[in-house]
């Protein structure tokens, strides 16, 4: 049962998404 | 052990989201986040609906770290 939506379309944002969390993390403070 | 670290990141990136300690996001959690991520109100929009499995317009910790998941195995199986 495929729980998670995620289209190639909305692949992207949620890398974006992600990515930013990961460099808010780790980046510069 | 990777699951565990996984769920750890995501459950860090959950508090980073769930500023009121609430236990779920809300879309205005989310839209909230626009100061300091790089992304518009409509990627967040679309950030929120695709992780919001069930739709109810909460998104719980499961749901969150389902997504996580799923983006790191993107990230790793190219």
């Amino acid at each position: 049962n495929p729980q998670f939506r995620s289209t190639a379309a909305n692949e992207g944002v949620l890398a974006n998404f992600f990515n930013s969390l990961l460099s808010k993390k780790t980046g510069s403070p | 052990d990777g699951q565990q670290v996984m769920l750890e990141k995501g459950h860090e990136f959950f508090q980073i989201c769930d500023t009121e300690n609430k236990g779920y996001i809300t879309r205005m959690d989310m839209q909230r986040l626009q100061r300091g991520l790089s992304l518009s109100p409509q990627e967040l929009e679309k950030v929120f609906d695709s992780l919001d499995a069930d739709g109810n317009g909460f998104l719980t910790l499961e749901e969150f770290t389902t997504g996580f998941s799923a983006f790191v195995l993107t990230q790793t199986h190219v």
